[in-house]
């Protein structure tokens, strides 16, 4: 499903090069749960960004269903990330101007979907992240753990076939944290695959294999024993 | 030191009113390191806001140092801001334009520090939380955690006497948020300040009090028995 060969991610600053990803190869099957860990700095966001086709490496290759992802073209590009994949952005990138609903209704309107299914939609989805209560608030009108709900219900909201999330729980609270880790595992039990960045351990252990990055390469790649 | 009474905010949306915080009252005294926990939505941005006089209440008082906030003028306002708290927010506020040492600046700058001694304040902070290597990147040009660090470098280089610190170690792996909450006991050893908001139990350890808010009030305040 998701396999990257040497992939490499350089920003070039003045005199200076920055190697944020350093030739990583990893491959994830269809329906896999992986959790990538490792220090702030590491190159985590880096490697999301590219398996989420957000951005081109600067050397390697990344095939999604076994074609080159670089061969595509923009609308290919834009249907995987419309109606393949889900995004939840370590930064959430809400629409500041728009209410809790609206923003989490975006993919479906880019899919086209008509207004009031639309809208059904989302609700269902906010329910699912229990911000029923705010949806007509904007990002401005909500605590920092509500915008990253909102960010995850909109991720969610297309019922994408592999999920990836970028330190989802954050800014949560335990109960709050695990609530939302019990939304991805009915997700991945109905066949999706996710792949969640952490740096908590107690929400790794809810993925079956875990990556370890450090300095933009892989340092292990875990898988727990079937339990 | 900080003594808020029967402390309310209250948000009016149309015809819904919702309540932030709903009586508040707590003392906290110079030199005490107090966690504040609580579930996503109860209040407790809106808490260190007011504490940090960056937000007026709508109802009950605020002293700090026996004086109360809303009889202070624009002036004595803004000299506490600068001068006497460092504030990192949940949600980093750095200016994107800036580089990183220019964000750490800033403080200096309002203070009216001279260029070559403020330049050199703010290397300093950025080295106490390991960005040295970092300090002409943009905000979009660092990492989530690097962004963060960057907010607490800049909350730290006034040395305040008061740290109020929303979620700091949210976006850290847990080595480098110890060597943040290592940075936080050197200041608090140094007799200053610390309150802490945090959904993490193993950072919440490090203060000697938990302040537990849920739905704007507080349910529980308890201190470590001196160790
Ligand atoms: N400007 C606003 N207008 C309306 N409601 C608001 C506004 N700001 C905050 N709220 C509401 O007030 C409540 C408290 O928000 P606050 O940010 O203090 O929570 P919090 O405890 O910091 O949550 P988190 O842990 O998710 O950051 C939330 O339910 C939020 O929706
Ligand atoms: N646009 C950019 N220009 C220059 N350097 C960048 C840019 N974006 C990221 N970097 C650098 O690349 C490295 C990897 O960044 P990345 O965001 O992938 O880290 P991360 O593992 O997600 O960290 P965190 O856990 O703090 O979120 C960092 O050292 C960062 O400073
Ligand atoms: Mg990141
Ligand atoms: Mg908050």
């Amino acid at each position: 499903l998701i396999e990257t060969r040497d992939l490499w991610k350089t920003y070039v600053m003045g005199s200076e090069e920055i190697h944020a990803l350093q030739g990583v190869s990893i491959q994830i099957m269809r329906g896999e749960y992986v959790a990538i860990m490792g220090p702030s700095g590491s190159g985590k966001s880096t490697l999301m960004n590219l398996i989420g086709c957000l951005d081109t490496p600067s050397r390697g290759s990344y095939l999604l269903n076994e074609k080159e992802v670089a061969a595509m073209n923009d609308d290919e590009l834009a249907r995987i990330r419309n109606q393949e994949i889900g995004f939840v952005f370590q930064t959430f990138n809400l629409l500041p101007r728009a209410t809790a609903l609206h923003n989490v209704e975006l993919p479906l309107i880019y899919a086209g979907m008509p207004s009031k299914e639309r809208q059904e939609r989302a609700r269902q989805a906010l329910e699912k992240v229990e911000l029923t209560s705010r949806a007509s608030h904007r990002p401005n009108e909500l605590s920092g753990g509500q915008r990253q709900r909102v960010a995850i219900a909109r991720a969610l909201v297309n019922d994408p076939s592999i999920l990836l999330a970028d330190e989802p729980t954050g800014n949560l609270d335990s109960k709050t944290g695990n609530e939302i880790m019990g939304v991805f595992e009915r997700l991945h039990a109905a066949g999706n695959t996710i792949v969640l960045v952490t740096h908590e351990p107690e929400i790794a252990a809810y993925a079956h294999r875990s990556i370890s990055i450090r300095d933009g390469l892989v340092e292990k790649d875990v898988r727990r024993e079937a339990d």
